[in-house]
């Protein structure tokens, strides 16, 4: 029965500490998870790591440290680098530099009500578990876009909205957040800078309605359907669903832990 | 010195008594305060199903006596001299210098919430760098 806690026995080798009673280990893992901020062990339901968002912050932390090799990790000097991501990919996402938590955000379109019809347009990031003490530093909603089955050359005029509460209770007013100009013949992933929503969500959760994506063909000015443009949708590849990625700084004050 | 050496014949002049100089040579050879290894696994703490990177780590603790002369100890403080000479004047009331950590380093962790979202995390002073006398 293994404890999960191994210490040297002076012989120069690690062994397994076997004597730690059930009730001592159970303490043990407690008092690890308060000191990684947690109450409870999470339960992730279905956790696919295949998925979009899992699969960025993989590659992410791959990238991170090196090889990626997980058993081996060897992380900066807390004195020399005060924040934890700055030493490497500051080219490839220079939010990096400033950030001390970056957190991937599934959609949960299907559980909000009033988005349940318009799914490929709409996007709900549940922002209930960040600490309101941690600051935005980037917020990124990235799409992908695969080529245009139309075969068409054109430019389309993608926009994203933050849904907000209106004067009734049954209004919602669509108030423009970021856009970004894309041609029809792209194949990859559309970064969507999002990070005054992210921040308003993080400050006051309760404001968090949604986000609404309406695309726009600039030859025509027709509005368009996501798919109709190459934009994965929910029914697409899981691995290519669009997802949010959040830069977070975290106040100084979170390090200093409570007595208990 | 001239305390160890006393100690060492004490030692050998008491053979007879194998209580009292198992406890008389135990103290003489408690090593000096040094780091150890402690590797936190969290597979085997079933935490594989949330824990994405990485598999465990190694969080080392410190271990050892701060003992004269602390040139012996690695990374005394310039007050843990201090501490000692106090502790060998007043042994009954001054307490030694403690053998504890001097240099600490971070992890990132990455791991599911209760949403199935993905947190790429620092934790700061998770790891035991270096130990020395404080």
């Amino acid at each position: 029965d293994s404890t999960g806690f191994y210490t040297d026995n002076g012989l120069e080798q690690s062994v397994m500490v076997s004597r730690i009673p059930h009730r001592v280990k159970k303490e043990f893992q407690q008092e690890i998870l308060t000191l990684m901020g947690l109450h409870h062990k999470p339960k992730p339901r279905a956790p696919g790591k295949e998925t979009s968002a899992p699969r960025f912050m993989i590659d992410l932390y791959n990238k991170l440290h090196g090889s990626g090799a997980s058993g081996s990790i060897e992380d900066d000097d807390e004195d020399e680098h005060p924040h934890f991501f700055s030493r490497t990919l500051e080219n490839e996402m220079p939010k990096l530099n400033s950030s001390d938590v970056i957190m991937s955000f599934v959609n949960h379109v299907h559980k909000i009500h009033f988005l349940r019809h318009e799914r490929d347009r709409t996007f709900f990031f549940d922002f209930g578990e960040v600490s309101p003490q941690e600051t935005v530093t980037g917020a990124e909603l990235r799409l992908y876009k695969a080529k245009d089955r139309r075969g068409r050359h054109t430019t389309y005029h993608i926009e994203v909205f933050t849904i907000q509460q209106g004067v009734d209770e049954q209004d919602k007013i669509l108030v423009p957040e970021t856009n970004h100009l894309v041609s029809s013949d792209f194949e990859g992933w559309i970064l969507m800078n999002v990070t005054n929503a992210a921040d308003s969500w993080t400050i006051m959760p309760a404001s968090n309605m949604g986000l609404y994506l309406k695309i726009t063909d600039m030859s025509t000015g027709q509005e368009l359907r996501p798919n109709h443009i190459g934009i994965v949708g929910h029914r697409g590849d899981p691995d290519k669903q669009a997802f949010l990625v959040c830069f977070f700084k975290m106040s100084q004050q979170l390090h200093v832990r409570r007595t208990r | 010195s001239a305390r160890r050496q006393m100690d060492t014949r004490t030692a050998v002049s008491h053979r007879d008594d194998s209580h009292w100089t198992w406890r008389r040579t135990r103290r003489y050879v408690r090593p000096v305060c040094r780091r150890k290894t402690m590797y936190v696994d969290f597979e085997d703490l079933g935490w594989q199903s949330w824990i994405i990177a990485p598999e465990g780590y190694s969080a080392f603790y410190c271990d050892g006596d701060c003992i004269f002369p602390l040139g012996l100890n690695m990374n005394a403080t310039n007050h843990a001299i201090v501490q000692l000479l106090l502790h060998t004047v007043k042994s009954q009331t001054m307490p030694k210098p403690c053998c504890s950590p001097t240099k600490l380093s971070a992890i990132s962790v990455l791991y599911f919430d209760d949403n199935s979202n993905v947190i790429l995390k620092k934790y700061r002073s998770m790891k035991v760098k270096a130990c020395g006398c404080h």
